[in-house]
């Protein structure tokens, strides 16, 4: 799984 | 999410509101720059490029269609719709706004988190959304007399992302591995690029005379 952290803020 | 992101999401919500009234009802964009409009649509096209790959909640995927949808379709109105284009200032919105998208391409290229397509695609649309407001604020400086609904657009979108600033703050104190210094500095240089548009909007509300922005 990609570790990258989705961005959560608009 | 804290109360100042959902503060800043729905002052954001708020100006895109305003414009898309003005230009709905009143059929009428004058004072605003189509070159802003364009910039921003862009912002959010690069910016979302996961809104089909990364769930991240309900609220989170309604307001990045929203936001999509009211941009592109704003500029659809400025350019085709056959009343609104009449009304809208092609002589003074002269921003060469290309001067913008390269540098902060190039910048995206060198600062991002990742060298990922859609990291530096992030890092761009951060970078873009921060200069974005130049053509408009150019704009504002050349039209003599600015409309309500054009100043409270500007400062609504100016306000965003100063509750913005707040929500990182928080999150920082708050969370332990939070930092995104690329989010934090862009926002940092966006929020103060309205600083003296706020200064003459908080003085033309306080002293309840028309905003005029000097020359």
């Amino acid at each position: 799984e990609d570790n990258e952290t989705p961005h959560d803020e608009l | 999410m804290n109360i100042f992101r959902l503060a800043g999401d729905m002052t954001h919500l708020m100006s895109v509101l305003v414009l898309l009234l003005k230009i709905h009802t009143i059929k009428s964009c004058a004072g605003i720059s189509l070159k802003t409009q364009e910039l921003y649509a862009l912002v959010f096209a690069t910016r979302y490029l996961d809104i089909f790959t990364d769930f991240i909640s309900v609220y989170n995927t309604i307001m990045k269609l929203i936001f999509l949808g009211s941009s592109f379709s704003i500029v659809w109105y400025m350019r085709r719709h056959k009343l609104v284009r009449r009304s809208y200032d092609k002589e003074q919105d002269t921003f060469r706004h290309f001067f913008l998208v390269l540098p902060c391409l190039l910048l995206a290229l060198v600062m991002n988190e990742k060298f990922t397509f859609k990291e530096v695609m992030w890092a761009f649309s951060l970078y873009l959304e921060a200069v974005a407001i130049l053509p408009q604020l150019v704009l504002l400086q050349r039209t003599k007399n600015i409309d309500n609904l054009t100043g409270q657009y500007v400062f609504l979108l100016g306000a965003y992302r100063a509750f913005y600033i707040f929500n990182w703050i928080y999150r920082y104190f708050t969370e332990p591995h939070y930092v995104h210094w690329i989010t934090w500095i862009s926002g940092l240089v966006q929020t103060l690029l309205y600083a003296d548009f706020f200064y003459y909007y908080f003085n033309s509300w306080k002293n309840n005379v028309k905003l005029h922005l000097p020359a």
